[in-house]
């Protein structure tokens, strides 16, 4: 998770 | 194959033209009211006469732009965040620049064969700098020939969403999940062709494509390795980090 910090924290964000 | 009605097959086609249209970084309004300005010989050895460094380093914060927006293209397709956290990623790490090369082709002059960059219309000498003049023109060609397909903007996305939802990616947990979703996108793309009365030659054409992005992409990550070996040091401190998470 920690290699993908930035992704996961896109992916996280919310659509709208 | 997933059995489709064809009311689902029309709802799959607005969800992810919408989804196109609301992440393509410009507008075709915006595109059309571009000056279609080109760099002037001045300008072109400005850039040319950039250190290496400095060039690769521009060119990775413009890609990371429009990575950005292919994340949230992917973010709204029907599914993708159903996917496992690791696959959204793995889909994502394999297939967000390929998409960035699809798009591309929005934002291109065959004419002048020159693509929308850094506020003008710039030729492959504009990248000499990068010293990857294989690739730059690998690149260009693709754009030029992605171009002569003429797709329309629901093609574009739906062939776009297609390339992302590569089910034959390494180091997927739910494989099967997502080439459901990816047969679904393909009958999708298909029935799209088929009500536009596309001659049957396209959707081929398109396959070929798929094969030519990842030539292309896997051509980037042995360049940016050979930068990186060379300096370290810049990728390292330089770099956007999304860009090095997904290239590192």
């Amino acid at each position: 998770k920690e290699k993908h910090k930035i992704l996961h924290q896109l992916l996280q964000n919310s659509t709208s | 194959s997933p059995t489709v009605s064809l009311a689902e097959l029309d709802h799959l086609v607005q969800i992810i033209s919408k989804s196109h249209l609301e992440t393509c970084q410009y507008l075709r309004e915006e595109l059309q009211q571009m000056s279609r300005q080109n760099f002037q010989q001045d300008e072109v050895e400005s850039y040319q006469s950039k250190p290496r460094e400095a060039m690769w380093q521009l060119c990775a914060v413009k890609i990371t732009e429009a990575i950005q927006y292919v994340v949230e293209f992917a973010k709204r397709i029907d599914g993708f965040m159903d996917l496992c956290q690791n696959d959204q990623i793995v889909l994502l790490k394999a297939g967000s620049l390929e998409v960035v090369f699809v798009r591309m082709c929005r934002v291109f002059d065959s004419q002048s064969n020159s693509v929308y960059f850094d506020g003008k219309f710039a030729g492959p000498d504009v990248f000499k700098g990068l010293g990857c003049d294989d690739l730059i023109s690998s690149v260009f060609d693709f754009a030029k020939s992605m171009c002569s397909l003429h797709l329309t903007e629901d093609e574009l996305a739906l062939f776009s969403a297609f390339v992302l939802l590569s089910a034959d990616r390494s180091w997927l947990q739910e494989k099967l999940q997502v080439e459901k979703l990816q047969q679904k996108t393909q009958l999708a793309l298909q029935h799209v062709l088929q009500k536009n009365q596309r001659e049957h030659g396209v959707l081929s054409k398109l396959r070929c494509k798929v094969s030519a992005l990842r030539s292309l992409c896997s051509r980037h990550t042995e360049k940016l390795s050979a930068f990186r070996a060379v300096y370290p040091d810049i990728v390292q401190t330089h770099f956007p980090p999304l860009y090095k998470e997904l290239f590192g």
